[in-house]
């Protein structure tokens, strides 16, 4: 079984080391509760 | 000083001044076809570009032996980020001794937990992990100082409370300048004939031949001159380590390596000093773990792996899973940073093989085996709610015996009454720490998984998802679809069987909408994934859900089934304002 997020354009700024190993078709092991990434629409506000 | 077999044998002639301009001296082309040879695809020195800030020291850790607590022939492996090593065997004995040594790169945000693991060792079948252990170099860095670790206890892989030996390990992490200084000496040592820790002249030019750097006859000279500083006509090791750090600023004297013959200068100093630090050890014999393996449990694979080496070694890259390359899943731990390998039965690799990654398999599943699927998904699901399936959990937690921790399920195992209770178990509170729990503008990993993500539908079609009908729309189904989410990224979490298999909300909000999709149950395994025939996440049966957030928007939530964890329970309903961290559902066995 799989569960799939989808999240709209720009809504969210994820986690480096995890787009770098599905870059390389690396799977990553993770557990409930590891950061996933970050909202823009904050830091862009921020930035504003 | 030096290193003893680095030297030429005693019958070579010795270079002289005469022969400065000539070739690169035979014995280095010997030593690059030797690791050449050695070296597979997988076998590459570890280099990258490293930032000189990044680097924190290379660290040496020594093997030194075990104490088990019955008599077989041993062996033991380190695995550190991306790479593996192993020890030879040992004796036919309950205290193995291996002596072994290997340096690695410790990086300032690199993986920094290096793992033991003790097999002992079977003639014909596969190697069987008996204990493991774990050391964290920047604890050993920090401390600053030798660090003998005598007695370290081995765990059980199937129980972290249960000692099953203990081992004696030697770690030291040298610190860059220290590693400067021995990169200085070592390479003098290459040409120092006589070995009386200086270089002629003649020395010196062939040293600098051997890395490849063609200057004229004057312009070493030059050199030579230069790093002399006070003009007893040789250079010793400081006057060269001077060179080096000076030389190689202004302009690159060392071209290739002299052991491998790999290009130099490509990056900078730091990096060819450390590229030459591991070459040279790897070249000299010092260090006697082999490499060359990307996870233990491949490290540790008999006499049958090495007579299909160059066949395993080309099914182990990292990458899509199609042809041979689907018999091994690899996946990368975060918290370790190293590579793990899935276990999955060799003849389900096959079935799923034939199945999904052939047409005719594929035309197969379109004339009725989409039903059979279904079937056998809800047969399954009966049987797994039987009483009887309860005695199926001790074996099931053997099989996945490193990857099902008991100690942090809620309940015993005599608490389950059937094997999908056990499946959807449940787990002690604070068991899964929920990250920046009361920051609300960073989102949480949904569940216990295999991760990928993809800042683009592109990206994910370009690394991951083969099937050629997959888009946002026909995931998310007309329900839930709209403009916002087609550019938007996509986060994978795969669940595997011996997963804890509750997955939670990875964002507040409030839930929007429950959508049901009919469909297959087709395997979500990457090998389904990674084929181009098919449509896994289009096709299988799925319950969208749609989360209304303030940090976010609107998050899809897609809880998709496959073959025998088919039915999809949800514990919220629509209106419910949840906290990311919050426990959504479950999948279990049933169709």
């Amino acid at each position: 079984s799989t569960v799939i997020c989808v999240f709209e354009k720009d809504a969210i700024q994820i986690d480096e080391d995890l787009l770098a190993n599905s870059e390389r078709s690396l799977e990553t092991l993770v557990s409930v509760g590891m950061t996933l990434g970050v909202s823009r629409r904050k830091q862009a506000t921020e930035e504003m | 000083m030096g290193h003893g077999s680095s030297r030429p044998d005693s019958g070579e002639p010795s270079p002289d001044a005469d022969t400065a301009e000539a070739p690169v001296p035979s014995r280095f082309a010997r030593f690059r076809r030797r690791l050449r040879f050695h070296r597979s695809g997988s076998d590459q020195l570890p280099f990258k570009n490293l930032a000189a800030e990044d680097f924190a020291g290379i660290a040496r850790i020594e093997i030194i032996g075990a104490e088990m607590k019955f008599k077989d022939r041993w062996l033991a492996c380190l695995s550190f980020g991306e790479r593996t090593y192993r020890t030879d065997k040992s004796d036919h004995t309950e205290k193995p001794v291996w002596r072994s040594e290997k340096k690695v790169i410790l990086e300032r945000n690199g993986p920094h937990i290096a793992r033991i693991s003790v097999f002992e060792t079977n003639r014909l079948s596969r190697n069987n992990l008996v204990g493991y252990c774990e050391i964290d170099l920047w604890k050993v860095l920090s401390e600053d100082s030798e660090d003998n670790l005598e007695g370290l206890s081995l765990l059980d892989p199937s129980s972290s409370n249960t000692i099953v030996g203990s081992i004696s390990i030697s770690c030291y992490v040298e610190d860059p300048i220290e590693t400067e200084k021995a990169f200085a000496r070592r390479v003098l040592a290459v040409v120092d004939y006589n070995e009386d820790g200086k270089l002629s002249y003649s020395e010196f030019t062939e040293l600098i031949s051997a890395f490849g750097n063609e200057v004229a006859a004057s312009k070493k000279e030059e050199l030579f001159k230069q790093a002399d500083k006070n003009g007893d006509g040789v250079v010793d090791m400081d006057e060269l380590a001077i060179l080096l750090s000076i030389q190689q600023e202004k302009e690159s004297l060392i071209s290739n390596c002299p052991v491998c013959g790999e290009n130099l200068g490509k990056y900078d100093k730091m990096n060819d000093m450390l590229h030459m630090t591991l070459c040279f050890d790897e070249g000299t014999g010092n260090q006697s773990m082999t490499g060359g393996f990307l996870t233990d449990k491949q490290a540790s694979y008999g006499w049958m792996f090495k007579l299909s080496e160059w066949a395993h070694f080309a099914s182990y890259g990292i990458g899509l899973k199609s042809g041979s390359s689907a018999s091994h899943i690899l996946v990368f731990d975060r918290r370790t940073k190293r590579l793990v390998e899935e276990t999955i039965d060799r003849r389900i690799i096959l079935s799923m093989r034939a199945i999904y990654q052939s047409k005719v398999g594929l035309t197969l599943i379109d004339k009725g085996t989409r039903d059979l699927l279904r079937s056998i998904s809800e047969k399954q699901g009966t049987w797994m709610n039987s009483p009887e399936s309860a005695k199926d959990i001790p074996k099931f937690i053997k099989s996945f015996e490193d990857q099902v921790n008991m100690d942090e399920v809620k309940h015993p195992i005599e608490y389950f009454k059937t094997f999908n209770e056990f499946f959807i178990r449940e787990l002690k509170p604070g068991a899964r720490p929920i990250a920046y729990v009361e920051r609300d503008d960073i989102a949480i990993c949904a569940a216990d998984s295999r991760l990928m993500a993809f800042t683009s539908v592109d990206d994910s079609l370009r690394f991951w998802i083969k099937g050629r009908k997959f888009s946002i729309q026909g995931l998310l189904g007309m329900g839930t679809y709209s403009n916002a989410f087609d550019k938007g990224c996509l986060v994978i979490f795969r669940l595997a069987p011996q997963d804890y298999h509750r997955f939670h909300v990875p964002v507040s909000g409030t839930i929007e909408s429950f959508v049901d999709i009919p469909g297959c149950l087709y395997t979500v395994n990457p090998i389904a994934i990674n084929s181009k025939y098919c449509n896994v996440f289009t096709e299988n049966k799925r319950v969208v859900s749609l989360i209304s957030t303030s940090e976010f928007g609107k998050v899809a939530f897609v809880a998709i089934g496959a073959t025998m964890v088919g039915s999809i329970t949800f514990l919220k309903k629509e209106g419910d304002y949840v906290h990311k961290g919050d426990e959504f559902g479950y999948f279990s066995f049933g169709g």
